[in-house]
C-alpha cells in the first residue's frame, strides 16, 4: 500500500487528521482527541487491478483470467481500503451519560485496486 | 504571511477540507447511531467524570476475557458500549433514596447487557450496613410497593469508600423494554444518612451493553 505523494498518481493512501477542537466537537468527545480519517485517491491502471489489495490467490488467478480474456466487466478498478482499523470513543450521550465504544472500520490504513 | 498559507503542501485545504470534515462528522453520527450531535443540557463535573473513569478503568482490568469459541465469534459481529450514567438522588423515604437515571435508547436496538454495576460512596458504621437495590415500578409505588430485588450486599469494613453492587441479571429486563428512564431505590438501615452523593461523589452506574443489529442476524440464518 502506498502513501500519497506528489510524484505518483496512482492509487494510495491520502492521510488526513479531523480535531475535534477545529469542529467543536471536543465538548462531548472525551477521547480521543481527533478522527484520523484517511481515505484513499488515485488510478488503477488495469495492469494493477487486482493487487496489492488482493491477496495471491484463487480470485487473483480468475480476476487475472478475466482481464486477459479483455471481458468489458474487468475495465473498471477502483482504488478502495484493504485493511482499516477500529476506533475508541468515550463521549457523553444527550443525558450526559458517558459512553465507551469501539467502532469497527473507521481508520483507513491501507488502499489497493479492486 | 505564515497563517495564510497551508500546513502542508499536500493537505487539503477550503472546500476540499470542508467536506471531508463534514464526512467525517457523518461517518462518526451514523455510527454512535445518532441524529446530530448530543446538546449537553447540564454539564457533568469534571471531578466526577474523573473518578467514574477510573472506576470503569480498574474494572476493566480485573475482568476476565469475553466467553469463548462460537461465542466469541458471535460477539465480534455486535458493538459493544460501556456506559457510565450519573444518578439524579431523591429521599422517598426516611429509609429509602430513589436513584433515576436516563438513557437515550435508539429504537430497534436488540441491547443484551453483558455487566452493570451501581457504584455509591458510602460511610460503613463499625455495626456494618446492608444494601438492598430494587428496580421502582413505572407507577413509583415507593418503599414497600411492587419493585423488584436487583441486588443486596453486606458491608462490614467500617470507613468510607466506594462500593458496587452487581445488578444483573434483574436489569436485563429494563433494557429489553423502551423505557428510557431507570428508577432505582435503595435501601438499608439509615442508608440515606451513610450515602455521600455530593456533586464529587455523585453514584453512578457502569453498564456494558452488546447492540446486536437485525440485519446480521437475518443474515446469519
Amino acid at each position: 500500500s502506498l502513501r500519497c505523494s506528489q510524484n505518483s498518481d496512482l492509487c494510495c493512501r491520502r492521510d488526513f487528521y479531523v480535531d475535534f477542537r477545529d469542529i467543536g466537537w471536543n465538548d462531548w468527545i472525551i477521547k480521543p482527541e481527533g478522527y484520523q480519517i484517511n481515505y484513499c485517491v488515485g488510478q488503477c491502471p488495469l495492469h494493477v487491478a487486482g493487487s496489492p489489495g488482493m491477496a495471491s490467490s484463487f480470485h487473483t488467478a480468475v480476476f487475472n483470467l478475466v482481464k486477459a480474456n479483455n471481458v468489458q466487466a474487468s475495465g473498471h478498478s477502483c482504488c478502495v481500503p484493504t485493511r482499516r482499523r477500529p476506533l475508541s470513543v468515550l463521549y457523553f450521550d444527550r443525558n450526559s451519560n458517558i459512553v465507551k465504544t469501539d467502532i469497527p472500520d473507521m481508520i483507513v490504513d491501507s488502499c489497493g485496486c479492486s | 504571511a505564515a497563517a495564510a498559507e497551508p500546513r502542508c503542501p499536500s493537505c487539503p485545504a477550503g472546500p476540499e477540507r470542508w467536506l471531508l470534515e463534514e464526512v467525517a462528522k457523518k461517518q462518526l453520527l451514523e455510527k454512535l447511531r445518532l441524529r446530530d450531535r448530543p446538546r449537553l443540557a447540564h454539564a457533568v463535573p469534571r471531578a466526577a467524570v474523573t473518578r467514574a473513569l477510573r472506576r470503569l478503568q480498574a474494572g476493566g482490568a480485573r475482568r476476565s476475557p469475553a466467553g469463548t469459541g462460537g461465542e466469541e465469534e458471535e460477539e465480534e459481529e455486535e458493538q459493544s458500549y460501556e456506559i457510565i450514567s450519573f444518578a439524579e438522588t431523591d429521599l422517598t423515604s426516611p429509609s429509602s433514596l430513589g436513584l433515576q437515571f436516563q438513557f437515550s435508547q435508539a429504537q430497534d436496538q436488540d441491547l443484551r447487557i453483558l455487566q452493570a454495576q451501581l457504584w455509591l460512596y458510602l460511610r460503613v458504621p463499625r455495626s456494618g450496613l446492608t444494601l438492598r437495590i430494587f428496580l421502582a415500578s413505572k407507577t413509583g409505588a415507593g418503599a414497600g410497593g411492587n419493585r423488584t430485588l436487583l441486588g443486596e450486599r453486606r458491608l462490614s469494613t467500617a470507613g468510607s469508600g466506594w462500593s458496587s453492587v452487581p445488578l444483573l441479571p434483574g436489569l436485563q429486563g429494563f433494557f429489553s423494554g423502551h423505557s428510557r428512564t431507570l428508577r432505582l431505590e435503595l435501601d438499608g438501615s439509615d442508608v440515606t444518612a451513610q450515602l455521600n452523593a455530593s456533586r464529587s461523589h455523585q453514584p453512578f452506574l457502569v453498564a456494558k451493553v452488546k447492540v446486536r443489529e437485525p440485519g446480521h442476524r437475518v443474515a446469519k440464518r
